[in-house]
């Protein structure tokens, strides 16, 4: 039974951990956040603080929106704008006991959600790879 | 029984059809394929050709990698670079008479997959979000 299963999942079995984490810290430019997802060939990744804690999520397609100008692409500007004039703010959170049920509603509508310990601090990400992964696994046997 | 659901699941069902489906063009620039991948939100989308035969992928860090120098980000060569010399031509393929369990298994290692029909023609994309609202629905039904 697939909902039996999810029950005895814990989130942290899926998680992948904070040191695997790419990211951006709050007071980059968006210049040094392009390069990040560029080098990491990751489409979005977090943003965090020196504390790790998170403040938001930044994608390429959000930076490189931020500087279409009307005539032309205004690539000079990338150095002068910070990461977090331009981050999503608005973002799913799970934390560390969360249910792998909610871990699946979320990732409906979200390709990864961070997660966090009781004290705000960021944990890693469940990502919809490890939890189709364990759908997988589970349809198989 | 979550396998004999995926048995009855068809992929016309929940294929998000060509006409809906952001796409670049053979022959165009990566300086318009910015554009597309921008505009539309999606980090990477299909390159088809005029008779919507699929050629591969295109993403935003592709295009990026591709004008990233040893001392600075080339911007002004991306309207000389073709979809074509960036895109990635080995990509997975399904047919409009695959198996649900086969798109389950495609998406744990690609967020969407190309769907043709038996003449080689661009039908589609199955997405993880959509697989992902099945099995869902499922879970909790
Ligand atoms: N270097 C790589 N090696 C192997 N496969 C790769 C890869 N980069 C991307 N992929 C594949 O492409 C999917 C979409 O990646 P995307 O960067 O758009 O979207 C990613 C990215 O925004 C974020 N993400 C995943 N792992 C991350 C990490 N270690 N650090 C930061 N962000 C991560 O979570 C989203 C969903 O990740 P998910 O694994 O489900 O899905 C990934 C994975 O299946
Ligand atoms: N405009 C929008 N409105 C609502 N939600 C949005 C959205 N743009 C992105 N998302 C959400 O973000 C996920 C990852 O989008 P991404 O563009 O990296 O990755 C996308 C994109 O590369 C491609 N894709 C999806 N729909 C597409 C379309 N209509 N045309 C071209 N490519 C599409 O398939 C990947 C997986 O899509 P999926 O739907 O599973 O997952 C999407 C969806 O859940």
């Amino acid at each position: 039974q697939l909902r039996s299963m999810m029950e005895e999942i814990l989130i942290s079995d899926i998680l992948i951990p904070a040191d695997k984490v790419a990211h951006v810290q709050i007071g980059n430019s968006i210049e040094h956040a392009l390069l990040v997802l560029t080098k990491s060939g990751y489409s979005m990744v977090p943003v965090l603080d020196l504390e790790y804690k998170l403040h938001g999520l930044i994608s390429s397609a959000m930076v490189l929106d931020s500087i279409f100008g009307l005539e032309r692409v205004e690539f000079e500007r990338l150095s002068s704008i910070k990461v977090e004039d331009v981050m999503n703010k608005d973002i799913p959170r799970l934390n560390l006991d969360s249910q792998f049920q909610n871990g699946l509603l979320t990732v409906i509508d979200n390709a990864f959600v961070c997660v966090e310990n009781s004290e705000g601090t960021f944990e890693g990400i469940l990502t919809r790879r490890e939890i189709l992964k364990k759908i997988n696994k589970e349809v198989r046997t």
